[in-house]
């Protein structure tokens, strides 16, 4: 069982710190158990530094710094996993224009091996998805699919009609 | 394998039968606040995840069902059928194509009373054979392959505890 | 001591009624005391119908529907007690588009009477505030300031030399 | 009244003497993630609210300041200073301007040992009269006047007796 979970924290480490340099161009991250002696009585704590700061708890990162340790941790997970099929529900509301385009080339990347439904409001990242599928009200109440939207009528709240062009 | 349409019925906001056809590879979903968009994911996890914890959002299962809006009628049952290509046989049923669908209809005469159908390919099943099936995929509602809006502040908050439980999940 | 409750009750809940149908665009919110008899043995709820749908428990709404119930209470609150100073950190984060300018335009609004700060990514908000700071960070580690930043360039994360120009 | 000026001085990843000139009015604060905007949110609270419990992110008050970065030294003291135009007379100082002042530095040879002072106008003054003060202006830490990054999500988060809490507060 602890040689089990070894492996498991060893495998999304060696992950998390290498997608996480790669996130955040150039920040350095780990994961640190508390007691490896007997994994199981401690837990899990992360560190990360961010490209030009120094080493920092992560209760002292700011949100979007937090949101990219975040992802860094998920990706993580989902290489040492993999799976066929992943859905990512606003992830970037936290990120700024740059990090969230990096997240969504990542997920991009990803895509070649597995299949990625990402909700998101972000203009960075419907631009980057190669499908878009766009959810509207057509009747007040009643949800309605748009295959293929075109994102510029986005901004003006696309009217049922308008989605559908 | 990869989810090549999702089928929803009276499911939460879409109060009609709805069909979504999927690509491989990476598709953004979007659309104006409240339209509808967390409601897909409910509706995967729905038929993915029915004993998760995570579960979708509703307070009891019947709240899943197509309340009506402000002028319809609400409806007495829900239906989500997920169509998965199984070309390169990762569930083993032989099928070059898989749905799983998940039906929930309320008992009439009890408004919280409700029966819940699983089918295989339109063949009657159990709770577990779905379970089964999905485990031969890594494909699961409670895995990290669902990250659920808000999930993403989660991960820095909890505590180190829960955090390596995450790991302990994994092994 | 309830008579002091209830009034506070009545005057917020007058303002956060009409606040929301104005945020909105329609719909009709209130607050609700678990017991009027004896307020102090019970709780606040807060009940909300964002136009065209029908009431919903506030853990039945969107994301960017509750934020949206969050602000119209935060300026209900602001409006029943007035200061001459508000800080608003990244409150538009759920928000889609026109949310997030309905509540810029509320704050513009409520500017004239009052300060406010508000910390954003969002272009419809940058584009609503008459006036705009930049921080970036010129050396690693070192916060700086800009004034009256130009946001067409806030997208290319603004690079220490051209932040400044 | 209004907040006119913001000096701040080795103030978290403020590393240097920066001022920050105000308008009354509305003016948004943008820039990359991580570039120091919820600390210009945090100088205020640390000058406004000395005892709230809001507090300022950070663990300590010397995690307060600037650590150096990845290239300085770090600094042994920080100060923020707010100024505010007093032309209306809602502080009764009698003065047009009031600038309220904190100021930590750390004890030497002891890391997290510090001593704090607090000025009004130059004046040396106690954290009592900052509270007095800024009574009358209705500005508080505690009040909601703040809504700090993430604050959004909780208010419908909280239960409903912690929401209730929020009118007691007021009333
Ligand atoms: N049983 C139901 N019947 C009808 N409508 C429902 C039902 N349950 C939820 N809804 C509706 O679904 C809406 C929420 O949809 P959802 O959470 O998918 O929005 P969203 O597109 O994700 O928005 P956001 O961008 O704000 O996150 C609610 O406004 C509610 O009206
Ligand atoms: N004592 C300190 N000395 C130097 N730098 C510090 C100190 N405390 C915090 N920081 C830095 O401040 C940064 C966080 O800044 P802040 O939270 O203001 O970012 P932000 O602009 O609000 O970003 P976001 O858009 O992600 O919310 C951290 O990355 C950290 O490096
Ligand atoms: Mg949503
Ligand atoms: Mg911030």
């Amino acid at each position: 069982k602890k040689a089990g979970l070894l492996k498991v924290f060893e495998g999304i480490n060696g992950r998390f710190k290498r997608v996480y340099n790669e996130l955040s161009d150039g920040g350095e991250a780990e994961l640190i158990l508390e007691n490896t002696e007997s994994p199981f009585e401690g837990g899990l704590h992360i560190k990360a530094r961010p490209p030009g700061k120094k080493v920092l708890r992560i209760e002292a990162l700011s949100g979007g710094e937090k949101g990219l340790v975040s992802m860094a941790f998920i990706f993580a997970i989902q290489e040492f996993m993999p799976s066929p099929f992943y859905l990512l529900d606003e992830v970037d509301q936290n990120l700024d224009s740059v990090n969230a385009e990096r997240v969504a080339k990542m997920v991009h990347r990803n895509s070649q091996s597995a299949q990625f439904l990402q909700v998101s409001l972000r203009h960075v990242t419907l631009n980057e998805a190669p499908m878009k599928i766009g959810v509207t009200m057509s009747q007040p109440g009643l949800s309605d699919i748009v295959m293929d939207v075109d994102i510029s009528t986005i901004k003006e709240r696309p009217q049922p009609k308008e989605a559908a062009a | 394998m990869y989810l090549k349409r999702i089928v929803m019925e009276n499911f939460k906001s879409f109060g009609k039968r709805i069909e979504l056809p999927l690509l491989p590879g990476y598709t953004a979903i979007t659309g104006p606040n409240g339209s509808g968009k967390s409601n897909i994911s409910d509706a995967i996890l729905f038929v993915l995840g029915p004993k998760s914890s995570r579960a979708i959002r509703a307070g009891k299962l019947p709240d899943l069902i197509f309340n009506g809006g402000p002028s319809k009628r609400a409806a007495s049952e829900c239906k989500v059928s997920l169509l998965f290509d199984n070309s390169d046989n990762v569930l083993p049923t032989g099928e070059k194509e898989v749905e799983l669908t998940r039906h929930i209809r309320l008992t009439p005469g009890h408004a919280s009373d409700y029966s819940s159908n699983f089918f295989i390919n339109g063949r009657r099943s159990q709770l577990a054979d779905f379970d089964d099936l999905l485990s031969h995929a890594r494909l699961s509602a409670d895995g990290y392959n669902f990250i659920q809006q808000g999930d993403i502040n989660r991960i820095i908050q909890m505590g180190a505890v829960e955090r390596r439980r995450i790991l302990d999940d994994i092994a």
